[in-house]
C-alpha cells in the first residue's frame, strides 16, 4: 500500500459518502410537513444523479470483486470491497425504489442506453485479457466498464441546468480517485519488480481522460466562484 | 504469486 493508493481509495470512499449524503438529504426533506426552501428545491429539481451510471458502477463492483470470499488479501481490502458493493447497490435501490428519492430522479433526461457500453466492454474483455478464465475475463470487463461508466452521468450533467454542488463534488471525487490510482501505478512500477499491468493502466488512463473537460469546468467554476455549468 | 499480486487493488 502506498500513499497514492490510500489517497485514491479514500477519495473514492468520499465520493460514495457524498452521494449517500445527498440521498439522505433528499429523504430527510420528505419528512418535513412544510418542506424548507432547500428541500423544496431539492425535491422539485432533478437530483442530477444518473441512475445509469450508478447501475454500471454496481455491475463494475459485482464483476470486480468476485474473489472477495475466495482470495483474502487484507481486512482493509475486504472491508472496502463490502462498502463499495453495499453502497453502489443500495444507491441503485434508493433511486429505483425509494418513494421519495426516485421522485428526484429525472429519467427523461437520463436516457443514455448503457447497454451500448456493457456489450462492447464484454466483447473487448473476451478478446483482450491477461488470462482467458471466467474470473479474469469478468475482472477485465469491470476495468473496461469502469472506464466508461461515468459517461451517462457526464451527459446528464450537460443537460442539467443547475448542477448542485454535491453532485459536482461527487463527480470530481470519482474522477480524482482514478487519477490518484495512476500515480499509484507509476509508483509501483518503479518500486516493485515485474509490476506491469497494461490493461489496468490503459483503462485507468482512458477513464481519467474522460473527466478532463469536467475537471476544466469544475476548477474554473471554483476559481471564478461561479456555479458549475457544462456546455451542452 | 504474480496473480495474487495483480489483484491486491480495489
Amino acid at each position: 500500500m502506498n500513499i497514492f493508493r490510500l489517497a485514491g481509495d479514500m477519495t473514492h470512499l468520499m465520493s460514495v459518502l457524498v452521494l449517500l449524503l445527498k440521498i439522505h438529504t433528499i429523504k430527510s426533506c420528505a419528512g418535513k410537513s412544510y418542506p424548507c426552501s432547500l428541500c423544496f428545491i431539492l425535491l422539485e429539481s432533478s437530483s442530477g444523479i444518473s441512475l445509469k451510471t450508478q447501475e454500471l458502477y454496481a455491475l463494475v463492483f459485482a464483476t470486480r470483486y468476485l474473489d472477495i470470499f475466495t482470495d483474502f488479501i487484507s481486512v482493509y481490502n475486504t472491508i472496502m470491497k463490502l462498502i463499495f458493493l453495499g453502497s453502489s447497490f443500495s444507491i441503485v435501490w434508493y433511486i429505483r425504489r425509494h418513494k421519495i428519492v426516485r421522485r428526484s430522479y429525472d429519467k427523461d433526461q437520463d436516457t443514455f442506453r448503457h447497454f451500448f457500453l456493457v456489450l462492447p466492454c464484454l466483447l473487448l474483455a473476451l478478446i483482450i485479457n491477461e488470462k482467458f478464465t471466467f474470473k479474469e475475463v469478468l475482472w477485465t470487463f469491470s476495468l473496461y466498464l469502469e472506464a466508461v461508466a461515468i459517461l451517462p452521468q457526464l451527459i446528464l450533467l450537460q443537460r442539467t441546468r443547475n448542477i448542485d454542488n454535491l453532485t459536482g463534488q461527487y463527480v470530481f471525487l470519482l474522477g480524482a480517485y482514478r487519477a490518484l490510482y495512476i500515480l499509484n501505478w507509476i509508483y509501483r512500477y518503479f518500486t516493485e519488480p515485474h509490476y506491469v499491468h497494461w490493461i489496468t493502466w490503459i483503462s485507468g488512463l482512458v477513464q481519467t481522460l474522460l473527466y478532463a473537460d469536467f475537471f476544466y469546468y469544475y476548477f474554473s467554476s471554483l476559481k471564478n466562484n461561479v456555479k458549475l455549468k457544462l456546455p451542452a | 504469486e504474480e496473480c495474487f499480486h495483480a489483484k491486491d487493488e480495489l
